[in-house]
């Protein structure tokens, strides 16, 4: 008798993303890392693997791409870094893993896997977290590896819009990130 | 915030979250993402759900759980449940964002109440399905 059937979803955050506001060439490479995202999980299921292991490829290729508040392409903190979070939890047993500020993890989700599987504990952060991931041989990379100019253009038009509001001339044509409010 | 939720050939739900967080975000804030319960949860007995969205809300209202907790307690479906959880507690409080939730049975939804939300799907005997907007 077939169990229930193979699947995976994904997303890649919500906010303000009105129709009009990408051109079709954005919404078609969006669309197109969501599917590779999709199809790569879904070969670890149909391999027979796992789903903890489907949900971190999933990630990892989300997390590896500009496109995405995650990994490389995060936003920017009010001082200019890019600090990251993770977590992942499996169904199975209820065990759960979380980190919370890391900014040298090239991929946080593999550091929560990390911390779910080799530590006695549920999450780690900052400094900490980093150090874990030392020992764990997880790569870390420059912070530089997680800007993108996107996101930094939005981050520096924000902190002008912030400059010109407390100077008591709000800048209403200010760029806004789309995701400013949203993780 | 980019998220997963998988069921395997052996019945086993997952869930994972991932994100920069808020943007513009102050010293140690520290979002739903990483909070088991609130932007991440799976429970074999009931579904798993990865959320993106204020992250504030979603602590407060352990959104993540919230979800699965009404499918193992009411018997709700998670269409049902994750209805419920954003478009009236979520709403309810002022906050905004989404869930995608996948049932043991490999039921699933994803529900938001922003404007969009970059989401996909693939399931067995089925292509792979993206969207963007509402």
């Amino acid at each position: 008798m077939a169990g229930p059937p193979l699947t995976i979803l994904v997303h890649g955050g919500a906010g303000a993303m009105e129709k009009g506001r990408y051109t079709p060439e954005e919404e078609a490479a969006y669309k197109a890392k969501l599917t590779e995202a999709l199809e790569a999980g879904y070969a670890v299921l149909e391999r027979g693997g796992s789903a903890l292991d489907a949900v971190e490829t999933a990630i990892v290729i989300l997390e590896d791409s500009p496109l995405f508040n995650a990994g490389k392409g995060a936003v920017f903190t009010r001082d200019g870094r890019n600090e990251l979070d993770a977590s992942i939890m499996d169904g199975a047993t209820l065990n759960a893993g979380a980190v919370a500020g890391v900014t040298r993890v090239r991929n946080p989700i593999r550091l929560a896997r990390a911390v779910m599987e080799k530590s006695a504990h549920v999450m780690f952060a900052r400094e900490g977290a980093e150090k874990f991931a030392e020992e764990q041989g997880l790569e870390l990379v420059s912070p530089a590896y997680f800007r993108t100019e996107a996101r930094w253009k939005a981050y520096r038009d924000a902190l002008e819009k912030e400059k010109k509001g407390k100077e008591g001339k709000p800048d209403k044509g200010a760029a806004a990130d789309a995701d400013y409010k949203y993780g | 915030t980019v998220g997963a939720v998988a069921l395997d050939a052996e019945g086993n739900l997952a869930a994972g979250t991932s994100t920069g967080g808020m943007s513009m975000k102050r010293y140690g804030r520290v979002g739903d993402s990483p909070i088991i319960g609130a932007g991440t949860f799976a429970d074999n007995r009931s579904c798993a759900v990865s959320s993106t969205g204020h992250g504030e809300y979603f602590i407060r209202l352990a959104i993540a759980r919230d979800v699965c907790a009404q499918v193992e307690y009411a018997g709700k479906s998670v269409a049902e449940a994750a209805r419920d959880v954003i478009h009236g507690r979520l709403q309810g409080l002022g906050g905004d964002g989404g869930v995608i939730v996948l049932g043991k049975d490999g039921g699933y939804t994803m529900e938001f109440n922003s404007k969009g939300m970059f989401r996909g799907v693939k399931q067995a005997g089925g292509p792979a399905q993206t969207a963007i907007y509402d």
